[in-house]
């Protein structure tokens, strides 16, 4: 995370580390039993390991953390899977679901993030404000062992066609399936992939108690500290909710 | 076989008897016939009480005469010197000598006969309750007329047993009422009314005089009721001493009249009617009877309902009523089924992520309050988590039923604010 701070797991109950040989990256618990993450985070060949509840990504520290087991990992039909990451260019639909083979236990540090309502206020636009969270590079640190976050504004998508086009010449693709967050000095980064882009539920009028919604998923970019590029959840909703009821399962297998 | 008459004579007789002799004659003629012994010659040692020689004479143990020295014949025309009569049919003479005889003495002969005894006037026991007719070796009984002999050949008594009433009422005498009953006669009446019906007796005090009851408080006459449920009486004396009316709960009842040989009463008069044999009114606790009526009778058939929360556990089924009769013996059908509280809900299921607490008592009625771990877990629906204990036994929410809330974690509330996270 770029131009933020430390950030304790009950400020973002919902992050989870996603951490294996070849992984570092977020997610976000959306259920009991599921993990929203990208798609290009979990395409390997496992599921990695997952943790809940710390801020701290010290495998000290992850050891007392509350421990996910992955039972199976759904990738979005539309992700191109299975490319050499190096070389992608294409990040359309990179959503991906983690299912897990316990239901997590909710607590001040740990608690889901809700999923967008089906309605166009779920779909942010200029001007709305996000919260991004991460264990990604920092300005000064290539992955942060604690929790860092930070409030990136929406953007027009015009400016992320820019910064990609300015970056690589245009063969980067930016879909509708994709929203445009950051300021520059603001961003998320490398190792920040799959954490939420949480936005405050516009229909819940609590200010003392805000909710938040899962808007976007830390999808990629091409400098960190510009402009970030999201998964625009709201775009696979259908996907989500069809996933999870067709593959709950309560007993652990 | 037995002889009719035989002879006795001492030893060596009619020469002169031994010393020391000790000799015992077993005489037994037919029953029915008493013995006459008489001696024609007697010639023994004369002592003071017969003491060294005699001649004794026994009749069931008891002597009947002790004999010694000389007799003179009784009367001119006789030649007895002696004789003795029992009315027994059994006689024992016993000749005894001491040791030395000084004289000669000739000793004794005597005869003895078979002789009829008069049962009726020769014993101080009565032997027949009416009339006695004696016989040469025997004597008989006989009855008044109407009176019959017993199978003692002994006893006469009149036959008044057997009558059987039917009527739903009807009323019993002794025999002869109001004239005397007769003695020595035992009196059995049977009522038998239809099965449903009791038998109720009414008696008036008046009508009743049986010969009062001995020093002992004996009824030696008296009257008894006895029914399949218990026994009335014995009553006696003048004027009825029971209750004026007996319900006996029973459609069958004995009238049995006992009398001995003596007294003179005028005897007793009864009326009956048979009355429905009622139930009671047990309404038990948590029930509902229907229909109510203030007394329920014979073939009388009540619908019991239990009230919320209680039911009837018939082996291992449960219900909520059942039915009842009553039967011919004034009891109910299945008197056994009570209503008892609905099998007890137990302890409520436990719910995930979410806490119940428990009430103490389990059973109809019972709430348990189910939450959810708050502020994680919220409940879905909104505000399910009150059950009751319900009559089948199960705990039951309005919108659920039986079914559980479920607690659900509540999304997207961090527990500490990102104070940074305000719009600009």
């Amino acid at each position: 995370i770029f131009g933020g701070r430390a950030a304790e797991a009950a400020q973002v109950p919902w992050q989870v580390f996603l951490r294996d040989a070849a992984t570092w990256a977020g997610g976000a618990l959306v259920a009991a039993r599921w993990v929203l993450t990208a798609a290009h985070a979990v395409d390997g060949a496992a599921p990695p390991a997952a943790f809940a509840g710390s801020a701290s990504a010290r495998s000290a520290d992850l050891r007392r953390a509350q421990a996910l087991r992955p039972r199976r990992v759904f990738l979005h039909p539309g992700w191109k899977a299975g490319l050499e990451p190096d070389a992608r260019r294409d990040f359309d639909h990179d959503i991906a679901l983690l299912q897990l083979r316990d239901p997590v236990e909710m607590g001040p540090a740990v608690g889901p993030i809700c999923l967008p309502g089906r309605s166009e206020a779920y779909t942010p636009s200029a001007g709305d404000v996000g919260l991004i969270s991460g264990w990604g590079g920092t300005e000064r640190r290539e992955r942060a062992l604690t929790l860092r976050a930070a409030v990136v504004p929406v953007v027009p998508a015009q400016r992320c066609r820019q910064a990609a086009a300015q970056a690589d010449g245009g063969v980067y693709a930016f879909t509708d399936n994709m929203l445009c967050a950051g300021e520059p000095g603001v961003d998320s980064c490398q190792g920040d992939s799959g954490g939420a882009l949480a936005v405050r539920d516009p229909q819940h009028r609590d200010d003392d108690n805000p909710r938040f919604y899962v808007a976007g998923l830390v999808s990629w970019g091409k400098k960190c500290g510009t402009y970030g590029v999201y998964t625009k959840v709201s775009r696979y909703l259908d996907w989500i909710l069809k996933t999870m009821q067709e593959n709950d399962v309560a007993d652990d297998d | 076989g037995l002889p009719m008459y035989g002879e006795i004579l001492s030893p060596n007789y009619p020469q002169a008897y031994p010393n020391e002799v000790d000799t015992s004659w077993h005489i037994e003629v037919p029953e029915g016939f008493g013995v006459h012994l008489y001696f024609t010659h007697l010639d023994l040692e004369l002592s003071e009480n017969c003491e060294y020689d005699f001649v004794q004479i026994l009749s069931g143990g008891i002597q009947e005469g002790k004999l010694c020295g000389q007799r003179p014949r009784k009367s001119a025309d006789s030649p007895i010197v002696a004789e003795f009569r029992v009315p027994y049919n059994k006689l024992q003479v016993t000749f005894k000598s001491d040791f030395s005889n000084e004289e000669r003495f000739t000793g004794f002969a005597a005869y003895y006969v078979a002789v009829d005894v008069d049962e009726c006037t020769e014993f101080l026991d009565v032997p027949c309750s009416h009339f006695c007719n004696n016989f040469i070796g025997g004597y008989f009984c006989s009855c008044p007329p109407e009176y019959f002999l017993y199978d003692d050949m002994r006893n006469c008594g009149v036959n008044c047993t057997g009558d059987v009433f039917t009527a739903l009422e009807g009323e019993i005498t002794s025999p002869n009422y109001p004239s005397t009953y007769p003695e020595n006669s035992r009196c059995e009446y049977r009522i038998e009314l239809e099965e449903g019906f009791q038998v109720v007796v009414t008696m008036r005090r008046e009508d009743f005089d049986v010969e009062p009851a001995d020093a002992d408080g004996r009824c030696q006459d008296n009257l008894v009721f006895v029914s399949r449920k218990q026994q009335y009486g014995p009553y006696c004396g003048h004027g009825f001493p029971g209750p004026l009316v007996i319900e006996t709960g029973s459609n069958t009842l004995d009238v049995i009249f006992q009398t001995d040989l003596t007294g003179e009463s005028k005897g007793w008069k009864l009326r009956y009617h048979g009355d429905p044999i009622p139930c009671p009114k047990d309404v038990k606790a948590n029930s509902i009877w229907e229909p109510e009526k203030a007394k329920y009778v014979f073939k009388d058939v009540v619908k019991i309902s239990c009230v919320d929360g209680f039911e009837i556990v018939q082996g291992s089924v449960g219900s909520t009523f059942f039915y009842s009769s009553c039967q011919s013996d004034g009891r109910w059908s299945s008197p056994d089924l009570v209503c008892q509280r609905t099998r007890d809900c137990g302890p409520p299921a436990p719910l995930e992520h979410g806490r119940v607490a428990e009430p103490e008592d389990t059973s109809f009625g019972a709430v348990a309050r189910y939450s959810c771990v708050e502020p994680y877990y919220s409940m879905e629906p909104d505000g399910a988590g009150l059950y009751r204990c319900s009559g089948n036994g199960s705990w039951v929410n309005e919108v659920l039923g039986a079914e559980l809330p479920e607690c659900v974690p509540v999304c997207g509330v961090p527990r500490k604010p990102w104070a940074a996270a305000q719009q600009r």
